[in-house]
């Protein structure tokens, strides 16, 4: 199970890499203050993830834990509300993230979080560019965002 | 794996019917 949220983040920052944001991306410790997925959901519903949104998400925030919990605490609440209103993605009871772990780095629950910035990434109105951009990526990266997806879609349902 | 080619069930293939089912899918529908 670790084996499998490891490939999972690991295919996910593949991903995220793709979008070509201008902040550094080159391992999970650039996404642990939520400013670089903040800019990817900007991207994904500019109307949904607005300026006044993204303001509030605090830029310089080096290694403060706590400005980086309560950004990434921003994001999680805005992402599930637009999974919920938006998407209705309706997700599990389970799905509440540490966002203390997520600052810390943690592989699994950070994985978890990017598996619901996807699932906005496909269904949004701009998904055509995501959807084909996800489907330039490396065969074995689409499996395991395939496999994201499907699970979120199976929790869905049941 | 020819096992994985019957009924055109190829890797490429399954990626590709995911994908566009996604791209196909009404907007504010499940994923």
């Amino acid at each position: 199970e670790e084996d499998k949220r490891l490939k999972l983040c690991e295919s996910l920052m593949i991903w995220v890499k793709s979008f070509n944001v201008c902040l550094p991306c080159e391992s999970i410790g650039d996404l642990t203050n939520g400013v670089l997925i903040a800019e990817i959901l900007h991207g994904i519903d500019p109307a949904w993830f607005d300026s006044s949104w993204k303001a509030r998400i605090k830029m310089d925030v080096r290694d403060n834990k706590r400005l980086k919990v309560s950004n990434l605490k921003k994001v999680l609440e805005r992402t599930k509300d637009y999974c919920d209103e938006v998407l209705y993605l309706r997700l599990d009871d389970d799905a509440g993230l540490d966002t203390s772990c997520i600052a810390d780095g943690d592989t699994g629950e950070m994985g978890r979080l990017l598996q619901m910035v996807l699932a906005c990434a496909v269904n949004c109105d701009r998904k055509q560019g995501y959807i084909e951009a996800i489907m330039g990526l490396e065969e074995s990266v689409q499996h395991v965002l395939m496999a994201a997806l499907q699970e979120l879609l199976n929790k869905n349902e049941s | 794996d020819p096992a994985n080619m019957k009924g055109g069930a190829t890797s490429e293939g399954v990626l590709a019917n995911f994908f566009n089912s996604l791209l196909n899918k009404k907007p504010g529908t499940p994923v």
